[in-house]
């Protein structure tokens, strides 16, 4: 590795995204960027939080051609980004004018080239290290990232190693480690906090996170669950039921709602046409009564969960599930089975839940994440606020 | 655009500081001696892991064409970008 010669000197950073690429949600761009500071925090005591306005440490821009940094971009290909060393101010800039993308292997991927810009934003300069995240070089997509001993040794011998067990604390649900941290207001009715297992927990299409319980529906915000929970499912989704089995939002924008051996499909709170309809129609392969769906952050996949098995569903694909599915969910290291619900949070994150508890996956890692206090954790405390 | 032409690699090799800057300016392409030109080559090729030939051969070209950050490789004082 390589070090330019200037750090930081406090090892809180801030940042924000004052210039959005023109071809992805900002929910995603929000998360994709989260997850790639994260990846500098796994070995160090650094946390990198987001604001949306006023003074920041790292600023993050997606602009093309000159940019009023004498560092012109050169259209697609060639250069994808750069940024300044933390002499120099520690900016992020990408050339919009790439295909940005996440979890594909087509264009190029967002997390991997903002981890690398951030490695310089921190102090790394350039790798001879072909397997470094900071070699210069794009190496395409890397469904499932590792961190290089190089990097790892690189971003120490400036930061030193991690020493709290906490994990960055830009990584939601709040911990409660934090000085400011105030406990979220308990739900109405506090009987998610005796009985804590969820139907579903999914993200809207504007990034917002709704659990699912018998025939109520409880909205989580950053940091708590938001006043006046829960309320009915029928009264936001008309037409739904309660007892929903799994949920989860897809790129396209659309909600999907499965129970027993049918499914409906919404568009915010409207239903999407004539709906139920047999699960067997519209997902072909995919079985019915499930425990869990979810878009899994790594590859933009559907991802459904039943008993001890797992299915994949790629829409763009014919058949859209493999014959080489249903495997078996112990490939998630750490994952039990007969999951009640799974979740990509907007911090790019992936959890699941099951019962009163719930696990965080290291999408890298391919298991469940190590952390302190260890998973599975309390649902109730960490998602629903309950003391 | 791929690298294809020698002058292009002068201005990919001082734009990723191998070269002078100068030698970024098109006006003064040419203007390297040999013993810095094939220095600036063996450099490049030994960091990017390729054979070292100091020769700006088809491996060369090829890697100098893939997409990469814009950041310099060899970091000196005159990387004095700032961030305004």
């Amino acid at each position: 590795y390589a070090l330019q010669g200037s750090r930081w000197r406090v090892k809180n950073l801030t940042y924000k995204i004052s210039k959005y690429p023109k071809r992805l949600k900002r929910v995603d761009v929000d998360a994709e960027i989260a997850r790639a500071f994260a990846v500098w925090s796994e070995d160090t005591d650094l946390t990198f939080t987001r604001k949306t306005s006023g003074p920041v440490h790292i600023e993050i821009k997606f602009v093309e051609s000159e940019h009023g940094d004498g560092d012109a971009f050169d259209g697609q290909g060639g250069t994808l980004a750069h940024a300044f060393f933390p002499v120099f101010g520690g900016d992020a800039h990408f050339d919009d004018a790439e295909l940005w993308t996440i979890g594909s292997p087509r264009g190029t991927n967002l997390f991997q080239v903002a981890a690398h810009e951030f490695g310089h934003s921190l102090g790394l300069s350039h790798s001879d290290q072909s397997s470094a995240l900071m070699a210069p070089f794009y190496r395409g997509f890397e469904p499932v990232f590792k961190l290089d001993e190089d990097d790892k040794a690189a971003i120490q011998s400036l930061y030193g190693r991690k020493t709290n067990q906490y994990t960055p604390t830009n990584v939601y649900p709040p911990s409660t480690q934090r000085p400011s941290y105030t406990p979220p207001k308990v739900p109405l009715d506090g009987s998610v906090c005796k009985d804590s297992k969820v139907d579903t927990i999914f993200n809207s299409e504007n990034g917002d996170t709704f659990a699912f319980k018998g025939d109520k529906y409880y909205k989580l915000t950053t940091d708590s669950v938001e006043e006046g929970y829960p309320k009915l499912i029928s009264k936001n989704w008309p037409g739904l039921p309660a007892n929903i089995d799994a949920a989860f939002t897809y790129k396209n924008g659309k909600t999907y709602f499965f129970k027993g051996t049918q499914y409906w499909r919404y568009h915010g709170s409207q239903m999407d046409g004539a709906y139920p309809k047999e699960i067997s129609e519209g997902f072909t392969g995919i079985p019915d009564h499930l425990d869990a769906a979810m878009v899994w952050g790594g590859n933009g996949k559907i991802y459904f969960f039943k008993g001890s098995k797992f299915w994949r569903f790629d829409p763009a694909k014919k058949p859209p599930v493999k014959a080489s599915y249903p495997k078996p969910i112990s490939n998630w290291e750490g994952v039990p089975n007969n999951l009640d619900a799974a979740l990509r949070y907007t911090n790019g994150y992936t959890y699941f839940f099951k019962g009163d508890k719930y696990y965080r996956f290291h999408d890298a890692r391919f298991a469940v994440d190590t952390a302190t206090p260890p998973f599975p954790r309390p649902t109730a405390h960490w998602w629903f606020g309950c003391k | 655009a791929p690298v294809s032409t020698t002058s292009q690699a002068e201005i990919y090799l001082s734009q990723f500081g191998y070269l002078p800057a100068s030698a970024r300016n098109p006006a003064s392409s040419g203007l390297q001696d040999k013993h810095t030109w094939v220095s600036a080559i063996e450099e490049f090729q030994n960091f990017a892991g390729l054979n070292v030939t100091g020769e700006l051969d088809e491996e060369t070209m090829k890697l100098m064409s893939l997409p990469r950050c814009g950041v310099r490789d060899r970091v000196g004082s005159s990387d004095t970008r700032s961030k305004r």
